[in-house]
């Protein structure tokens, strides 16, 4: 930050700290303000509300390129969507939440237990298929992720579902074999049906810092991730991370996870995420 | 990453024979970048510069640094790294596992902590961790909210064959207290309260742990925080502290590529003890921590 003399040292330094308490990140941050020291006159650059506001409404501007809503297009039968990411990020309980979201626009759902490794994985999401309505196709534990997501795939045809969501076990990006595990599942569902799935789902946490950018890109690289789910935004972290994500990454940004419920999932707006950035 | 700012810093300062306050001005501002970078949170790193631009500023020119009895000359650019790591390693330290588990007949661990951080993993790591030091631990299953939670806590309770106290229709300050009887009948020596995970924006669950503390008077009260946290470590830690009074920490996920700055952010802000770390899914990897290990990690 200290290249320009025209910004004044103590609104940069209370500035910096605004930022990168959201997890914004501090190259994020600096990026931005480069990017604004065009827009803005030197006059006006020593005024700390008005370059807030000009960062506000960049910030804004790089997530409003983000936003997009998941949709479910015509003629597409079953729709699949896998889900994945790190440990512990949300994917289980987000599959929850957009499987009662399909349901409630009408559509058949069917949810398929990935997850053959973790301790009551399976009983996990089987209760809330259960409670949101949905069809389940059980696994027995050690049994082969990628066997799953086959024999998933031969229900929702058979059954005629017009959704599939195949929920997969936690992994770090830095295990080579567990993301070859992914990229086998993605192939055999891909065998099955062609352009399925149709939809891969990066879940990623919202109190987490500046490692969900690695995430994004390990996850992305090895799989294309076709939109993110920024969970746990209901806690006090801020996930200001997917603003750098959202301006690295071509990924559409779905949803938001605002809670433990099967109805606290919101459709990402990027004013609202703005807003709630720097209250 | 951590390591390239301090790779940065240090080439500054190669083949100086003089270093002058800017070279230092400028490796700090390298530093400071890396350790914002590694997730530290930003009054943490602010005081972590300052203090080692003072040490540098005071020490950096014709210095001698004994290895082993062997007074050994060393140029600037590791005399400045020197300084990083012994200020990262006396942050983190005094190194202090230890638990509390003698002066009951049933000692008590409370695992707390944000959703999905590692609490259920680690209470049964942990478990088996004592029971190979001699102890009879039981798992109290306290999270009656999410799904299959208990089922969790009993599946790797059977994969240990250690016992697991669950009463689900009770509330989690009873269930804590009543373990303590249950575990004094089945002759074992220690429980573990596996809580559901929370925010600390919510009131009813933050005071609902205040409330296990209360019944069950755990003496040991361990923050369970994921390494990749972000800058919000300082706050989080700081309102389980003013709530509990932890007596220290656990980071897990450290098998992954995230720098743990939070670990240092924590520690200063808090004074508490970092007692072990996560190193992978499977239960036998839990660490006792060392500060070398994390501060040479973020030192590279
Ligand atoms: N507060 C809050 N908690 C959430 C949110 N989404 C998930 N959680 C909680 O986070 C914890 C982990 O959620 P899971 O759905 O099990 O996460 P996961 O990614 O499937 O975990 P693994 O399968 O173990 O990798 C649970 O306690 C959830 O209730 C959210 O949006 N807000
Ligand atoms: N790689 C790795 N994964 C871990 C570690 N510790 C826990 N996990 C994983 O993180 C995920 C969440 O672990 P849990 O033990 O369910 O977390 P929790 O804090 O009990 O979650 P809630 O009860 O929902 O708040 C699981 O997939 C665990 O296997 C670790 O040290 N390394
Ligand atoms: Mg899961
Ligand atoms: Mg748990």
């Amino acid at each position: 930050f200290a290249g320009g003399t025209d910004i004044d040292e103590d609104v940069m330094s209370r500035l910096e700290e605004t930022l990168v308490g959201t997890d914004i990140g501090v190259r994020t941050a600096y990026r931005l303000f480069e990017g604004i020291r065009e827009k803005l006159g030197s006059a006006s650059m020593k005024d700390a509300s008005s370059v807030m506001r000009v960062i506000r409404q960049e910030i804004a501007a790089i997530l409003k390129k983000r936003q997009s809503w998941l949709e479910l297009p015509e003629g597409v039968r079953p729709f699949v969507i896998m889900v994945t990411g790190v440990n512990g990020s949300g994917k289980t309980t987000t599959i929850a939440k957009i499987a009662r979201r399909f349901i409630g626009d009408g559509r058949s759902v069917i949810i398929a237990s990935g997850d053959t490794f973790r301790a009551a994985a399976v009983e996990q999401l089987e209760h809330w298929a259960g409670k949101v309505g949905a069809d389940f196709v059980k696994a027995h534990e050690g049994a082969d992720p990628s066997a799953v997501a086959y024999d998933a795939l031969e229900a929702a045809i058979a059954r005629k579902k017009d959704v599939l969501i195949i929920d997969t076990a936690g992994r770090l990006h830095t295990k080579e074999n567990l993301m070859e595990e992914l990229k086998k599942t993605k192939r055999v569902l891909a065998k099955k049906l062609p352009g399925a799935p149709h939809s891969i789902l990066l879940v990623l946490d919202a109190t987490i810092g500046q490692n969900a950018i690695e995430q994004t890109r390990q996850f992305h690289k090895a799989l294309g991730v076709t939109g993110i789910v920024l969970t746990k935004l209901d806690g006090s972290s801020k996930g200001g991370v997917i603003v750098g994500i959202a301006d690295e990454f071509d990924i559409p940004i779905h949803y938001i996870g605002i809670g433990e419920g099967m109805d606290d999932l919101e459709a990402f707006d990027a004013d609202a995420f703005v807003d709630a950035l720097f209250l | 990453m951590i390591t390239e700012g301090f790779k940065k810093a240090q080439l500054r300062l190669t083949g100086k024979t003089i270093i002058q306050e800017r070279h230092i001005e400028e490796a700090i501002r390298d530093i400071r970048v890396s350790l914002l970078e590694a997730d530290v949170e930003f009054h943490v790193v602010k005081g972590f510069t300052e203090r080692v631009k003072a040490k540098a500023l005071g020490e950096i020119v014709q210095t001698r640094v004994s290895h082993a009895g062997k007074k050994l000359k060393v140029g600037p650019q590791e005399h400045f790294i020197k300084i990083c790591y012994d200020e990262l390693v006396s942050l983190m330290g005094p190194v202090d596992t230890s638990l509390d588990l003698g002066n009951r007949e049933v000692n008590a661990v409370m695992m707390v902590g944000l959703q999905g951080s590692g609490k259920t993993t680690t209470t049964a790591k942990l478990a088996r961790h004592l029971k190979e030091k001699g102890k009879k631990p039981m798992m109290v299953a306290a999270d009656v909210y999410r799904p299959a939670a208990i089922e969790q806590l009993k599946v790797l309770g059977k994969k240990l064959d250690i016992p697991v106290f669950s009463a689900p229709a009770k509330t989690p300050p009873e269930i804590c207290r009543d373990s303590l009887e249950a575990a004094q009948f089945k002759g074992c020596d220690v429980v573990i309260f596996d809580t559901a995970g929370r925010t600390i924006v919510d009131e009813a669950l933050m005071r609902e742990l205040e409330d296990i503390k209360t019944a069950a008077r755990p003496e040991n009260i361990l923050l369970v925080v994921d390494a990749m946290i972000g800058q919000e470590s300082v706050n989080i830690a700081r309102e389980f502290d003013r709530r509990l009074d932890m007596t220290g920490f656990i980071l897990t996920k450290l098998d992954g590529d995230a720098r743990g700055g939070a670990a240092l952010s924590i520690k200063e802000v808090t004074k508490k003890p970092i007692k072990f770390v996560g190193m992978g899914e499977a239960l036998d990897r839990l660490e006792e921590f060392r500060p070398d290990g994390l501060a040479s990690r973020i030192l590279g």
